[in-house]
């Protein structure tokens, strides 16, 4: 647990002659830090310069395109509250991505490890930088899709970053609003689970679930399966604090602000910066005595751990590592801290997190990939007024194939399927026509089929160009880029 | 994907264009009967 004073030498990319050679002889691999999305993510030690850097390892045979996507956009971002991104290597069957590393870990990670929520004053710290870091993402045209305490990153100055772009997703000027569902289900916009489209609000909203997510130790709903909250989250009004009247009034209207559920109304990042509760919000120094607690626990349980692994005698201590299962608020005056549940024990107080199975484990999910985003699923749906299953129970009753048969279901039957063929409706529209407009259609079908072809190949050259980048720079760079 | 986006966009147009073709025979069907 050191907070190194000293300036931080700032690597702003790998060298032509670092990405030449092979990254074992660039780098030393430390530790594994954790399992990030797609890969794993491991502490390493840039050689030249000393500096702690973050690699993620991601299989090849993994979905390739999403990864060059966040390589993509973390490429293009340069912000203080972005994660930023040094270069890439090819190592065997693994794509090794060179990352800034964030000493302190995610807020959530801090959360586990000192089992305690964050104070209303440390909650406005960390959300203001990472509205700063949306404001930059929407800036540039981006939405993150991802936004929670997982996401959000520390590094030991107490400075916070967005991590994590594996879903992120890049708004174009024909293509305004997205509609992939894609994020985390209990943080998830009403929109976006609905499939409406959304834009870079749907990010806001994440925000205020992250909001009460670090409040709270969880985001709403989080007890009840996802699959129901998916239903709830569109239906019922916006989710609230269980205990307002514990949390403050600026910060109960700044996440009443995020929750606004017609995104039309909800504020963006540009404004919510304005918001009295952000712009009260202290200096990141505020965080310095919470990461050093983190940290501490931290080191304390990896010497606990090394001195288990000396002491084979003792069995599975792992359990109470990391969840104590119930935590106590301290208090109704206090901070809004809670503590792991002992002696403070009052039933009445006590929230149960459930051992995070609905929370962590469902993780991130991806519906609709953007290969059936691009084909145009859900315009099809309407345009044939078929009653669409909606995607996300697609997603759950694949996951549950998943899980029973390990084997992957056949995507050409799906676009085949979704063939758009004159319906009924069609037909007596048609026999509505003259003549004469049944023969301006007929000649106006090829130039519409071409224009369609057209799009369709753009779309397609779009997302084949940061692979056609990836490999060029391959080739160029021996294997690196 | 693209190819398969290909042919899914040909048929379907292909389709619509045989159902007004169809429309337009009936009409002329219908005319030659009236006449």
């Amino acid at each position: 647990v050191q907070l190194r004073n000293n300036p931080r030498r700032q690597l702003k990319k790998l060298s032509e002659d670092s990405l030449t050679k092979q990254p074992e002889e660039v780098f030393d691999v430390l530790e594994k830090l954790g399992e990030g999305s797609y890969g794993s993510v491991f502490k390493a030690n840039f050689k030249e310069t000393g500096e702690i850097v973050a690699i993620k390892q991601v299989p090849v045979e993994s979905d390739l395109q999403e990864i060059i996507k966040e390589i993509s956009i973390m490429q293009q971002c340069n912000s203080p509250h972005v994660v930023r991104y040094y270069g890439s290597y090819f190592k065997d069957s693994d794509l090794w991505i060179v990352m800034e590393y964030c000493g302190a870990g995610s807020i959530s990670d801090i959360i586990r490890l000192r089992n305690k929520t964050l104070t209303e004053e440390e909650i406005a710290m960390v959300v203001q930088s990472t509205l700063k870091g949306l404001e930059y993402l929407h800036f540039m045209r981006k939405i993150h899709r991802d936004i929670k305490a997982g996401n959000i990153l520390l590094n030991t100055e107490g400075q916070v970053k967005l991590a994590d772009f594996g879903v992120a997703g890049q708004l174009t000027d024909t293509m305004a609003k997205r509609n992939t569902v894609i994020g985390t289900p209990f943080w998830m916009a009403p929109e976006v689970i609905q499939e409406i489209g959304y834009n870079c609000v749907a990010d806001i909203w994440s925000l205020g679930i992250t909001a009460i997510e670090m409040a709270e130790g969880k985001p709403p709903y989080a007890d009840i399966h996802p699959m129901r909250a998916i239903f709830m989250i569109p239906t019922n009004p916006p989710p609230t604090f269980r205990n307002p009247e514990q949390w403050s009034q600026p910060f109960r209207d700044f996440v009443s602000q995020c929750l606004v559920k017609n995104p039309e109304n909800r504020a963006t990042a540009t404004q919510l910066l304005q918001h009295p509760f952000i712009k009260n919000a202290k200096s990141n120094s505020i965080l310095k005595a919470l990461i050093t607690d983190a940290m501490e626990i931290k080191l304390k349980k990896l010497e606990a751990q090394l001195r288990e692994q000396d002491q084979e005698d003792e069995e599975n201590s792992e359990d109470d590592e990391v969840d104590q299962g119930t935590m106590v608020r301290a208090g109704p005056s206090d901070s809004g801290t809670i503590r792991a549940a002992g002696s403070l024990g009052e039933p009445a107080r006590t929230l149960i997190e459930h051992d995070g199975t609905m929370v962590s484990q469902l993780g991130t999910m991806v519906i609709n990939s953007d290969d059936e985003d691009d084909a145009g699923t859900m315009k099809r749906r309407e345009e044939t007024m078929q009653p669409a299953k909606p995607s996300f129970l697609e997603y759950f009753e694949q996951k549950e194939k998943e899980a029973n048969h390990n084997s992957g279901a056949g995507d050409a039957d799906h676009i085949v399927d979704t063939r758009k063929l004159p319906t009924e409706s069609d037909m007596d529209t048609m026999r509505t026509w003259s003549v004469e407009e049944l023969r301006v259609k007929l000649a106006s079908l090829d130039p519409q089929m071409e224009q369609e072809i057209e799009e369709i190949r753009q779309r397609y050259q779009a997302k084949r160009q940061p692979i056609m980048d990836a490999i060029e720079a391959k080739k160029r760079r021996q294997q690196n880029f | 994907l693209f190819m398969k986006e290909l042919e899914r966009i040909v048929k379907s147009y292909e389709a619509y264009r045989q159902a007004l073709l169809s429309e337009v025979d009936t009409r002329k069907q219908r005319q030659q009967w009236y006449a």
